[in-house]
């Protein structure tokens, strides 16, 4: 789907 | 979260108090570089811009904050209470070129061309390339303090601890960020050499200098 991915690095 | 992500996390909170014990102890930042740090500054305020919306995870976000706040007293102090020791006339690589060819690498590899997610790759490939003018200074004083050295050791093992979790997370979680993968491997590749005469050197209990 092109739901927005968190970004959960640094 | 894995292992390794987070021996990557807790190798780049140790390189900053290394850093700033180094300063501390020696009332000096000769042999650092003020242009690397400045480029991590701005690393972290583009690839941050998060914290402004959220959502806010407590870990990554008093982690991001700590990242912010350490890297602009670094400057600070740098700048105004450790002046005289900063090695200006050695510390002059050209930043201006990384920051263009970084901007153009966001502008080509993206994942929306969007304000955020442009700047979000800007900083994943600035990051890559930030600390050549710290090597570049090193390269050109041919020597190094073994603090020093345990600091810019620290800081590229964070990232280079960050490619096993990339595969762990492409493997188990089926996830992965190809932007975020390349430039780290990059980031990597450019830390090679100095990896390489840090092992065979300063963990030998030898001083850091490079071949004539």
């Amino acid at each position: 789907n092109g739901e927005k991915k968190i970004k959960d690095e640094l | 979260m894995n292992i390794f992500r987070l021996l990557g996390d807790l190798s780049h909170l140790a390189s900053i108090f290394i850093l700033l014990h180094k300063i501390r102890t020696t009332k000096s930042c000769a042999g650092i570089s003020f242009r690397s740090q400045a480029l991590y500054v701005l690393v972290y305020l583009t690839r941050y811009l998060d914290l402004l919306w959220g959502p806010w995870l407590l870990y990554n976000t008093v982690m991001k904050l700590f990242f912010i706040g350490s890297s602009v007293y670094v400057l600070y102090l740098m700048k105004f209470d450790y002046k005289p020791s900063h090695d200006m006339g050695l510390d002059n690589f050209k930043v201006e070129y990384l920051i263009g060819g970084s901007f153009v690498m966001a502008l080509l590899f993206n994942l929306a061309f969007t304000f955020d997610e442009v700047m979000w790759s800007f900083s994943l490939w600035l990051e890559s390339v930030a600390i050549l003018p710290q090597l570049f200074l090193l390269q050109r004083t041919g020597e190094a303090e073994t603090i020093t050295t345990h600091y810019i050791f620290a800081l590229g093992a964070y990232r280079a601890l960050y490619i096993p979790n990339w595969l762990y997370r492409w493997v188990m979680e089926g996830r992965v960020e190809f932007i975020a993968v390349f430039a780290g491997i990059i980031q990597t590749i450019v830390y090679a050499d100095f990896f390489y005469v840090y092992f065979t050197k300063v963990i030998q209990g030898q001083k850091f200098e490079l071949p004539a």
